[in-house]
C-alpha cells in the first residue's frame, strides 16, 4: 500500500539525515525503511542522542531529526 | 567527547585564520568580534594562539555561503543545517562554513553566530560531536548565555593540545546529570499536560507513559527566558499553566510560551518577605490548593480565591509524619504525594496521612 505523502516525506528526510550524519550507504536497498542497514543506522542515531533504541522512525526520533544542527557527521568517517 | 579518527590536530599551536566574506545580517565588526570570541573560547583552555590573516591562505578559512558553496557539501536553506567545518589538515582542512540562508544574530532572536562559531571552530581544531546534551560540541543548536564550554569539551580539547600554561580560572559548565546516578536529587518536579517534568541543574527530563525513555533537554532551549536553575514548579490544570519558581521570582508558562506579566515576585502569592526561595510546590487536584514548601515549613494557597489560606505556615514535620523535614520537589498523583528529598523519595498517602513507601529519588526513571 503506498505510504501517505507525509509519511513518505518523513522517511525521505530520515534517509537523507542518516546518510549525511550516520553514513547510511547510498543506493537502492529495497524498501529502505525495512532494511537492516536503515534500522542499524536509526539505532546508532538513537544511541547517540540517548533516545529509546527502537530501530523505528518513532515520533521522538523524527522530532530530533528536525532540530537545527551542525552539518558535520555524528560518527567518524 | 569525541575526536576525529586518528585524533587529527594542528601540529603547530600557532594557528592562522581568515574571514573570507561576511554575512549582511550583522555589522562587519560584529562578525569579527563573534569569531574572535569563539576562538578565545578554545585558546583560553589550550596553548593554541590564533593569528588573523587578511589575505592569502590561512589554516582556518571562514566564509558564508548558501546551498552548494564550493565543497560539494551543500547547505539546505533556512534552518536544518546551520554550518559545518572540516578537521585539521591541508587544503580544506580546518575550513569553516556558515549557511548564509540562516539569520545570524548577536542575541537569542535567531541563530547566535558566536555560539555556532565556537562549536564549528571546535571541529576545525579536531573535536568531533559529543553525546553530552550540555556540551558545546553537542550537534544540536541551543542558545545559552555565559560560559559555553562544559567539562566534557575541555577534557576533549586538552586531550589533543594540553592545557593553557597560564590558564586563568575557567569555570566550565557541569556536564549533564546522569538519570541513573543513585545519589541523584531533583531541583523540582511538575506535571505538564499529562507528562511529568523533572528539573535538575540546567536540564529537565520529560517523562510520558508512552515514552519509555525520559528525554533530557536544556531548560533554555525550550524556555529561553527561564533561568538556568529551577527551585520548584507546579501545574495548575484549571488554567493550563505551569508556575516555575527560582529565587524570589516566579514565571507562568502556557506550554512553550511565557504568560504576560511574568516574572513576578513570589511574595505576591502572600508568602512573607522572609521567604527567599520556594523549595517545592505541588497542586492538590482534589482540594484545589497548592502547597508551597520552604525550609521546614509550608503554606497552602487557594487557587480559586487567589489567596493564601490562614493558619499557615505549618511545619512539614507536624503535618507529614515520616517525612524528612525538608523537600526538594513534590508531585501529586491520585491521592498520593511523592516527596523528593536528596536521593530519597517518599510516597505519602494523602488520605491515610502516612508515608507508605520509600524509594530512591531516581526510581521514577526505571533505571
Amino acid at each position: 500500500v503506498p505510504l501517505p505523502s507525509e509519511d513518505k516525506d518523513n522517511w525521505l528526510q530520515a534517509e537523507k539525515y542518516l546518510r549525511r550524519f550516520y553514513g547510511l550507504p547510498a543506493g537502492l536497498q529495497g524498501r529502505q525503511e525495512t532494511s537492516g542497514a536503515f534500522r542499524t543506522k536509526i539505532m546508532e542515531m538513537q544511541s547517540f542522542f540517548k533516545l529509546k533504541l527502537t530501530g523505528n522512525l518513532d515520533d521522538n526520533t523524527l522530532e530530533f531529526m528536525k532540530l537545527p544542527r551542525c552539518g558535520v557527521p555524528d560518527v567518524g568517517e | 567527547y569525541n575526536h576525529f579518527p586518528r585524533h587529527l590536530k594542528w601540529q603547530n599551536n600557532n594557528v592562522t585564520f581568515r574571514i573570507v566574506n561576511y554575512t549582511p545580517d550583522l555589522k562587519k565588526s560584529d562578525v569579527d568580534r563573534a569569531i574572535r570570541n569563539a576562538l578565545n573560547v578554545w585558546s583560553s583552555v589550550t596553548p593554541l594562539t590564533f593569528k588573523k590573516l587578511h589575505n592569502g591562505i590561512a589554516d582556518i578559512m571562514i566564509s558564508f555561503g548558501s546551498k552548494e558553496h564550493g565543497d560539494y557539501n551543500p547547505f539546505d536553506g533556512p534552518n536544518g543545517l546551520l554550518a559545518h567545518a572540516y578537521p585539521p589538515g591541508q587544503g580544506i582542512g580546518g575550513d569553516t562554513h556558515f549557511d548564509e540562508d540562516e539569520l545570524w544574530t548577536k542575541d537569542s532572536s535567531a541563530y547566535n553566530l558566536f555560539i555556532v562559531a565556537a562549536h564549528e571552530l571546535g571541529h576545525a581544531l579536531g573535536m568531533s560531536h559529543s553525546t553530552d546534551a550540555g556540551a558545546l560540541m553537542y550537534p544540536i543548536y541551543s542558545y545559552s548565555t555565559g560560559q559555553v564550554l562544559a567539562e566534557d569539551d575541555i577534557e576533549g580539547i586538552q586531550a589533543l593540545y594540553g592545557p593553557n600554561p597560564d590558564q586563568k580560572k575557567v569555570k566550565p559548565k557541569p556536564d549533564a546529570p546522569d538519570k541513573c546516578d543513585p545519589m541523584l536529587s531533583f531541583d523540582a518536579a511538575t506535571e505538564l499536560r499529562g507528562e511529568t517534568i523533572i528539573f535538575k541543574d540546567r536540564f529537565y527530563w520529560r517523562l510520558h507513559p508512552q515514552m519509555p525513555e525520559p528525554e533530557q533537554t536544556l531548560i533554555k532551549s525550550t524556555w529561553p527566558s527561564l533561568p538556568n536553575k529551577v527551585d520548584a514548579a507546579y501545574e495548575n490544570p484549571q488554567k493550563d499553566q505551569v508556575i516555575i519558581f527560582s529565587g524570589i521570582r516566579m514565571w507562568a508558562l502556557n506550554g512553550y510560551s511565557l504568560v504576560d506579566g511574568y516574572p513576578k515576585y513570589i511574595h505576591k502569592l502572600g508568602l512573607p518577605k522572609t521567604v527567599r526561595k520556594v523549595d517545592a510546590a505541588v497542586y492538590i487536584r482534589d482540594t484545589g490548593k497548592t502547597l508551597l514548601f520552604s525550609d521546614e515549613e509550608y503554606w497552602s494557597y487557594d487557587e480559586a480565591t487567589g489567596t493564601m489560606e490562614s493558619g499557615y505556615p505549618r511545619t512539614i514535620e507536624d503535618d507529614f509524619p515520616g517525612m524528612d523535614d525538608e523537600v526538594d520537589a513534590a508531585v501529586y498523583h491520585y491521592g498520593y504525594l511523592n516527596f523528593f528529598h536528596d536521593h530519597v523519595q517518599y510516597e505519602y498517602s494523602y488520605t491515610s496521612k502516612k508515608v507508605i513507601h520509600i524509594m530512591r529519588t531516581n526510581s521514577i526513571f526505571n533505571c
